[in-house]
């Protein structure tokens, strides 16, 4: 698992 | 959470404020263009899909319930309100800006971190905010005259991105695995736009005279 998602940012 | 990226979303959070007090205090929408704000409610309707399914953070969760309220509250003003509607200058906007959504629609399709119905649509939404401030951009030229809050909008549109990348830097370096190509690049595209207006926001401020675009 990725720890850096991009769909935390708005 | 970053302080870049809190900059980015306060800006955001603030260029949308500044819109919305335009609109509602002075009751005009002189040099918006709706077809700019028609884009950013479909912008933020694709991308907040997961908004009841996918919980991150109240944060999270308030921030995107006031991006989606205030970008449909501004189209709605524009459209409806029998003040605000009569202030809109149509004639100057006139980009044909639902054919920006083919092309983002397709690039979506083919590219895309995953194929699912959720990831697509927003993967779309990505692309489309990167060319969604393209009416409002050629409004501007047409116009040139700018007043203040129309200035300070776009301003703080602009600065909103560069906090974006300045974030994206920051995370890259700070979490593992941290990659994504498809936001970085519609990231940067979408800044780029922003980069004639800046230079002359900037030396309007420096010259300290009202902002006017050359024709």
């Amino acid at each position: 698992e990725r720890s850096g998602s991009s769909k935390d940012e708005l | 959470m970053n302080i870049f990226r809190l900059a980015g979303d306060m800006t955001h959070l603030a260029s949308v404020l500044v819109l919305l007090l335009k609109i509602h205090t002075i009751k005009s929408c002189a040099g918006i263009s709706l077809k700019t704000q028609e884009l950013f409610a479909i912008v933020f309707l694709t991308r907040y899909l997961d908004l009841f399914t996918n919980f991150i953070s109240i944060y999270n969760t308030i921030m995107k319930l006031i991006f989606l309220g205030s970008s449909f509250s501004i189209v709605w003003y524009i459209r409806r309100h029998r003040v605000v509607r009569r202030s809109y200058d149509k004639d100057q906007d006139t980009f044909r800006h639902f054919f920006l959504m083919w092309p983002c629609l397709i690039l979506a399709i083919f590219i895309n971190e995953k194929f699912t119905l959720k990831e697509v649509m927003w993967t779309f939404s990505i692309y489309l905010e990167a060319i969604a401030i393209l009416p409002q951009l050629v409004m501007l030229q047409r116009t040139r005259n700018i007043d203040n809050l129309t200035g300070q909008y776009i301003f703080l549109l602009g600065a909103y991105r560069a906090f974006y990348i300045l974030n994206w830097i920051y995370r890259y370096f700070t979490e593992e695995h941290y990659v994504h190509w498809i936001t970085w690049v519609a990231g940067v595209i979408q800044t780029l736009l922003y980069g004639d207006f800046f230079y002359y926001y900037f030396q309007s401020w420096k010259n300290n005279v009202k902002l006017e675009l050359p024709a």
